[in-house]
């Protein structure tokens, strides 16, 4: 099932390094500004080959949801590398 | 490709299977594994040898939830598996929560992903490249799967190409026979330019096909010595091909009628002929034309009034929407002979001895003084 809300979404986005990762554990109580979210999503979708909307549309919550690599990354979190070559 | 900064200063590397699956046989997986890693050596000079005790450069473990490095596995679905640069010790771990499949559509590869893992353990991040084996999501089981060329220029930057051979076939030496045919031959392209099919091989060489005989296009027309004959260059390859491109994975694809060839280099691939059908679901036979797009990695496929876009990572990889109206491609005709993307970024559109250049950015013919189309002859072949 694709990932259904902004939450859900957000933990995604942290787990993989497109946000803060204090947003993985949503008790922490973190409130994050619309425009952050956006400009994370909008990397993801950038990352992922997606129509870039900036928005959690359907394809963007499908492709959150498909089976991957979670990678560990040096500072302890999965993330995807998203450095120029 | 993504380099994540570290990488094995020896060439040979230890690998031990500390913990196995709980679903398959230890045999079989240890087949699997060593396949895994045959694809990194197979580009490199790297070597991988199992041991089954002692000190190993890379270990590998199957396990579920939390097994002791603070990143536990989440069960079924979402995180397959996770493996550690070179730096960090270069160790991959696998979600035995998942199930695990050998050559089967059903459950999750596990040669695909350990293969992508190992690429972790060996120095490369995930790539951007959605047809590479390195980019983060899983996109189910390939029966004959591949590395992508992204993947390839990934682990020869860390470790350079094999010395021995190269798989691209670049520097390979072909044992097939090129003979030409008798000189005079090539006026034909001259007096009527029309082709079958144009392509770029992964050595960046351009051909043009016609008939059963084929001509080296260089930056003044037609190269010496040609035009050959198809079969006895491409061996096994008929003449009067429908299409052709080469992929990002250096291969070369031939179709015509309702089969297909794949070559690397002059070298068949494989057993081929294929069924279009089996291979390409989706795409119709008899198609006039074909070309990959190199900014995603699609190949179009031309035929008639219509164009469908082909994505072998994606299931099904024709979407419903296609076929599209050719006309949706602004200026370019119907009934195309030939289409090739060029090195600068163009995409060249061929038909009855003509050619159109389209502009990706513009999406639409080129407004341009000659206008297009222009004669094939004179611009490609040099003829006079």
């Amino acid at each position: 099932a694709p990932v259904q809300s902004d939450t859900q979404a957000m933990i995604y986005l942290s787990q993989f390094g497109y946000l803060n990762p204090k947003v993985r554990n949503p008790s922490s109580g973190t409130i994050i500004a619309a425009d952050t979210m956006k400009k994370a999503i909008i990397e993801f979708q950038a990352f992922a080959g997606l129509n870039i909307t900036g928005e959690l549309d359907r394809e963007t919550a499908e492709t959150m949801s498909l089976p991957r690599c979670g990678v560990r990354d040096k500072v302890g979190y999965a993330s995807d590398s998203r450095s120029k070559r | 490709y993504a380099l994540q900064g570290s990488r094995w200063r020896v060439k040979e590397l230890s690998y031990k299977i500390a913990k196995y699956p709980k679903n398959l046989d230890h045999g079989k997986v240890d087949v699997e594994l060593a396949k895994a890693f045959q694809v990194w050596a197979d580009q490199t000079d790297l070597t991988f040898v199992r041991k089954t005790k002692g000190q190993v450069h890379i270990e590998i473990r199957f396990e579920k939830g939390e097994h002791g490095d603070g990143d536990p596995f989440d069960g079924p679905g979402g995180t397959l598996a996770h493996a550690y640069f070179p730096v960090y010790g270069g160790d991959a771990h696998f979600d035995d929560a998942e199930n695990w499949s050998i050559g089967s559509y059903r459950g999750t590869n596990l040669f695909q992903v350990a293969a992508h893992e190992f690429g972790h353990s060996l120095g490369l991040s995930h790539s951007d490249v959605k047809t590479a084996l390195m980019a983060p999501f899983y996109r189910g089981y390939e029966p004959h799967f591949q590395l992508d060329v992204d993947d390839i220029q990934g682990i020869q930057a860390l470790y350079g190409k094999k010395a021995s051979k190269t798989p691209m076939s670049t520097g390979v030496k072909t044992t097939t026979t090129e003979s030409s045919v008798p000189s005079g031959e090539d006026a034909e392209l001259c007096n009527d330019a029309s082709v079958d099919t144009v392509f770029r091989s992964a050595e960046g060489v351009t051909y043009a096909f016609k008939g059963d005989h084929y001509w080296k296009l260089t930056d003044d027309g037609i190269a010496a010595g040609y035009p050959k004959t198809i079969s006895r260059s491409w061996q096994g390859l008929p003449g009067h091909i429908d299409a052709a491109f080469t992929y990002r994975n250096g291969k070369t694809y031939f179709f015509k009628g309702s089969q297909y060839w794949r070559y690397v280099g002059k070298k068949v691939d494989g057993d081929y002929p294929k069924q279009i059908s089996d291979g390409f679901t989706g795409i119709p036979d008899n198609v006039d034309a074909a070309v990959v797009w190199s900014g995603n990695g699609k190949i179009y496929f031309f035929k008639g009034s219509k164009f469908w876009r082909f994505d072998p990572s994606q299931k099904p990889p024709v979407k419903s929407t296609y076929p599209k109206p050719l006309s949706n491609w602004e200026g370019i005709p119907d009934n195309l002979d030939a289409a090739l993307q060029y090195t600068n970024g163009y995409t060249y559109f061929f038909k009855r001895g003509q050619y159109y250049r389209f502009n990706d950015r513009t999406f639409s013919v080129d407004t341009a003084d000659p206008a297009f189309p222009r004669p094939a002859g004179y611009w490609w072949f040099g003829c006079k």
